[in-house]
């Protein structure tokens, strides 16, 4: 991963973001959504929030424009440049502009929300059969009023479940109308209009107005694109006309004929040699959630990856899931630091109260008069109860105290006075900063009292609150088919074993190297434990291998002298 | 379709033009994408040349070092992308 020069970064981590305008390939929601999601992929992997502004000036500001579209650096057309967005800072800084000539998806082909009907806005399924036909796009067979409609789930015949498609008789987006349907014919500078135009706007956008008369009422609006209409050319948001006659042959379908870049093309007159109207068909598309997820990496300070499979990397390819390599995930971990924390949830406080006076065995007591309870304890997420966790990612003793951890939280069990009970939750970031939400596993070296933690693949160590990290485990010798390190157990000083699966491994902890001869399987050095046990831990010269609710206690003849609960053994609930 | 008749090329109305030979295309590319420097903050011609830039690319997109516009660093020119540059300016 690369910073852009002086490692260029928000100086807070909550940042803003605002959708200035939309594209008219996909409904609203779907873009609000794609951005969402794209933010969301940053935000889990670091400790920054994104909250969406509705007016004034936000950190990011995103939007759509074509060619040129108010910077200095204008945009192609189709294909070519989809996006780009401006490092952190103020004004164009941090903003993110996408390309409006590309046809924006979901990366697989047009993305149609639908609008009414009985689907509650649900996306169309295609292909879907109507009346014995498949369809592969929205129609308007079976309607008189020539809205376009699709069928939600595979066979309309069958379920009956529709919706309507974008369309400007339907609705309009952006302008001043707040969405209401195009009219036409409308005037606009005295010509009568009867579909959407470009006339009047330098950007290329098709609107309506939504009365008779722009001249009159100025009020308008915005076309959205129809699933079957062409991008580019000069009839941009018109459908293809089938058959049409190019070149004096007949065609009944996208071509690329006359091309010399093969793209797909159709005429939306039934005569291109005499109407010259044109587009580029409508293809798979940009996945919008994937290019922004890349233009926000920008905008939070990454410049491109050389790795290939990095969502940094700057040429487009569709992938589906996560789309985050590690690298990107070490990039903005090194600009921000790593997510700690759970997600955020309302407290809910939590109050030991001395009990109300039972009017049974206290008569004296007045019943009715209300009573203030004690609080005794301070307010606490019962959701950050140890007592009600089933499982923790990881469970180690530092400075001589069993540690246990959870999501970004930590409870420590002061040795040698269990009477005390559990004590936490505490913040992993307010403690070790750079160590993520979630650790698989810790230890701390006995000689040098450095504590190091296994997230993922990648490691760090502090010494007191100065740490170091991340590194890859593969640094250590692990191999690179190792995704995490499940426990680790002090051997004798400077060595360490580290368990992963069925196997482990010997870390030569002076040397940060594997030792030679590893690994070796778990269950032929520690017969009778779980073959999966996902926390391994030393703790009063014992060895607990932990499986979900349940340990495995192994004395010092490796010899299993005792199963029992975490919660009431370990954490005396 | 009627047969037999030659495939011609036309020039679309609208259409942004990018017909340039693969030699436009590629100095296009290695200026835009900040491999090939034309000035220096002085204002003094850059003595980067053309193979260096190319091998800086290829480098970068993760191609083999040729410093030659080969087929595959062409392809990779041609490639839909984001359009900061690569290389800081």
């Amino acid at each position: 991963y690369q910073t852009f020069a002086g490692d260029l970064k928000w100086d807070h981590n909550d940042v803003t973001y605002r959708v200035l305008n939309y594209s008219p390939d996909m409904d609203s929601a779907l873009i609000d959504d794609a951005f969402a999601r794209a933010f969301k992929v940053w935000s889990d992997v670091s400790p920054l929030t994104f909250t969406r502004l509705f007016d004034g000036e936000a950190d990011i500001m995103i939007s759509f424009g074509r060619a040129d579209h108010g910077d200095p650096f204008p945009f192609d057309g189709k294909d070519g440049l989809l996006a780009h967005a401006y490092p952190p800072g103020e004004g164009l800084q941090g903003d993110a502009h996408f390309d409006d000539d590309e046809f924006w998806t979901l990366g697989k082909g047009p993305a149609v929300k639908t609008r009414y009907g009985n689907a509650n806005g649900a996306m169309c399924h295609f292909p879907f059969t109507f009346e014995g036909t498949s369809y592969t796009s929205c129609t308007t067979e079976g309607r008189t009023d020539n809205l376009p409609w699709c069928s939600t789930t595979a066979n309309y015949d069958k379920d009956k479940m529709y919706g309507f498609c974008p369309s400007e008789l339907l609705y309009t987006f952006g302008g001043n109308a707040d969405g209401a349907a195009c009219v036409f014919p409308f005037v606009f500078l005295g010509e009568e209009y009867d579909s959407c135009t470009t006339e009047g706007r330098s950007d290329g956008y098709r609107w309506c107005a939504t009365t008779s008369s722009f001249d009159n009422d100025q009020k308008f609006g915005f076309c959205p694109s129809r699933d079957t209409t062409v991008t580019g050319g000069n009839a941009e948001g018109e459908p293809c006309h089938f058959p049409f006659v190019f070149d004096g042959r007949t065609y009944s379908s996208c071509t690329s004929e006359g091309r010399g870049d093969g793209k797909l093309w159709c005429s939306t007159t039934d005569n291109y040699d005499d109407d010259k109207k044109w587009g580029f068909c409508p293809d798979q598309g940009y996945s919008l959630f994937l290019v922004a997820a890349h233009e926000f990496g920008h905008a939070l300070g990454l410049e491109h990856s050389n790795i290939r499979e990095a969502l940094m990397y700057p040429i487009y390819r569709y992938i589906e899931g996560f789309p985050l390599n590690k690298d990107d995930i070490e990039g903005i971990q090194y600009l921000y630091g790593g997510r700690t924390g759970p997600d955020p949830t309302p407290p809910r406080p939590r109050t030991t109260t001395t009990p109300f006076p039972d009017p049974e065995t206290d008569p004296t007591e007045e019943p009715t008069k209300p009573t203030t309870p004690t609080t005794t304890t301070r307010p606490v997420d019962p959701a950050q109860d140890a007592c009600q966790m089933d499982k923790f990612d990881t469970i180690t003793v530092i400075e001589g105290e069993l540690h246990f951890f959870k999501d970004g939280l930590y409870w420590k069990m002061p040795s040698g006075s269990s009477d005390k009970g559990v004590m936490g939750p505490f913040s992993v970031s307010e403690r070790w900063p750079a160590v993520p939400a979630v650790v698989d596993s810790a230890f701390e070296d006995v000689l040098t009292k450095k504590v190091y933690f296994f997230s993922g693949t990648r490691f760090w160590v502090y010494t007191g609150e100065n740490g170091l990290g991340p590194r890859s485990i593969e640094k250590l010798g692990l191999p690179n088919t190792v995704q995490k390190v499940e426990g680790a157990l002090q051997r004798g000083k400077g060595k360490v074993l580290l368990f992963s699966g069925e196997n482990f491994w010997r870390l030569d902890v002076k040397a940060q190297k594997i030792d030679a001869g590893y690994p070796r399987f778990t269950d032929v050095m520690f017969g009778g434990v779980p073959s999966d046990a996902h926390d391994v831990f030393q703790y009063k010269g014992q060895i607990y291998f932990c499986r979900d609710r349940f340990y495995w206690r192994m004395n010092s003849r490796r010899q299993v002298d005792r199963v029992g609960y975490v919660k009431y053994d370990l954490l005396k609930c | 379709i009627s047969k037999g008749k030659k495939t011609r090329y036309i020039t679309f109305p609208g259409d942004v033009l990018k017909n340039l030979t693969d030699s436009e295309l590629a100095e296009n590319y290695l200026k835009r994408f900040g491999y090939l420097n034309t000035e220096h903050r002085s204002g003094f011609q850059s003595m980067v040349s053309t193979d260096k830039a190319l091998k800086r690319m290829q480098r970068q997109l993760g191609l083999e070092e040729t410093g030659q516009l080969d087929r595959a660093t062409l392809e990779a020119m041609k490639q839909p992308r984001c359009g900061v540059p690569d290389v800081a300016n």
